[in-house]
């Protein structure tokens, strides 16, 4: 299959024939749109394949990338953060002249951790931007600030609008991310679970291939 | 793979069957879904006078005409696919990344002589 075989895979965007040495799971968003795109006729014929319906985004390509980063000390006195990991994804699959439409977050928590935070108290998340030595920008503010009072299995995160800047395609992206416990009147009770509540992270990225935006200008 | 074409087959231009099965060109281990596809191809005559369903431009009527009065110097028009459509295949890329992606032009639908 030779030449014909790479003259196919170029032509589907890959540089070499994938071979896959540790796959993972499909997520479940993916198998979803990849169904829904099938077994949905549209009103007006197919689905527009410059447009990802389940987010309402354009786009053609969606990429979930793994996260490769470690647990980072807590640094801070005991108990107030619970917990501070590094992420790290691999965007090098990204192409050149790709554009970003949307990115996503999802942290996915153990089922133990429903207990926490104990009551009373408020879990505070942040991520910040990081070198991929994981240390955060300093003086940069969080990308994102969120706080609750019950973590749930999965928390997802918009990134969007910080992202769309910044990731130029075969790029890593390195963020903090912090999960700090606060009480009322900011004295903490009890340790907070930490580490071990915590599953996995991926993030979810959708893109705009050139064919696609090529086709797009046309129209 | 393309089954064997029916005992009569008809010589017109349309779309013919043809189903493409991943774990035949050694893909299997990367493409999740679909297994395969029906991605079809156009075969078939374009002869004078060509009929209004062979979705033919004013150009290729015109062809035929020439080529029924000079066979050797003008060829027939070719049958071509005139609409096709997308389909979404979700794999593993080089760096075990799941990806879903939309490929157009993937389907013919139809063909017609141009």
């Amino acid at each position: 299959l030779g030449p014909q075989e790479s003259a196919l895979l170029r032509s589907l965007g890959l540089s070499a024939k994938p071979s896959p040495r540790s796959p993972g799971p499909v997520p479940p968003v993916l198998w979803r749109i990849f169904h829904k795109g099938r077994t949905l006729p549209r009103p007006g014929g197919e689905p527009e394949p410059c447009r990802v319906e389940e987010f309402n985004v354009p786009g053609n390509i969606v990429r979930v990338f793994a996260d490769q980063g470690r647990f980072l000390p807590e640094g801070q006195p005991q108990g107030r953060l619970c917990l501070r990991k590094l992420l790290f994804f691999n965007l090098s699959a990204l192409q050149e002249g790709e554009r970003l439409t949307m990115a996503q977050l999802e942290l996915q928590f153990h089922h133990n951790s429903y207990h926490w935070p104990s009551p009373g108290q408020v879990l505070e998340l942040r991520l910040y931007r990081a070198s991929p030595r994981g240390l955060p920008r300093p003086g940069r503010s969080p990308l994102v600030e969120r706080s609750f009072v019950q973590l749930r299995k999965s928390l997802l995160l918009d990134l969007s609008a910080a992202l769309k800047d910044g990731t130029a395609p075969g790029r890593n992206l390195a963020l903090v991310l912090e999960i700090s416990a606060s009480g009322d009147g900011g004295t903490v009770r009890g340790p907070c679970a930490g580490s071990d509540a915590f599953a996995a992270t991926s993030l979810l990225l959708v893109t705009l291939g050139p064919r696609c935006r090529a086709a797009r200008s046309r129209r | 793979s393309a089954p064997s074409p029916p005992l009569t087959p008809s010589p017109l231009c349309k779309p013919r069957r043809l189903y493409i099965s991943f774990s035949d060109v050694g893909w299997e281990n990367w493409i999740i879904a679909p297994q395969g596809y029906l991605a079809n191809y156009c075969g078939g005559e374009c002869p004078f006078p060509l009929a209004a369903e062979l979705n033919s431009t004013n150009h290729a009527v015109l062809q035929t005409m020439v080529h029924s009065l000079d066979p050797q110097g003008t060829p027939q028009p070719c049958c071509v696919p005139v609409r096709l459509s997308p389909i979404s295949i979700l794999y593993y890329d080089n760096s075990d990344n799941v990806v879903l992606r939309h490929y157009e032009d993937m389907v013919v639908d139809e063909c017609g002589c141009r």
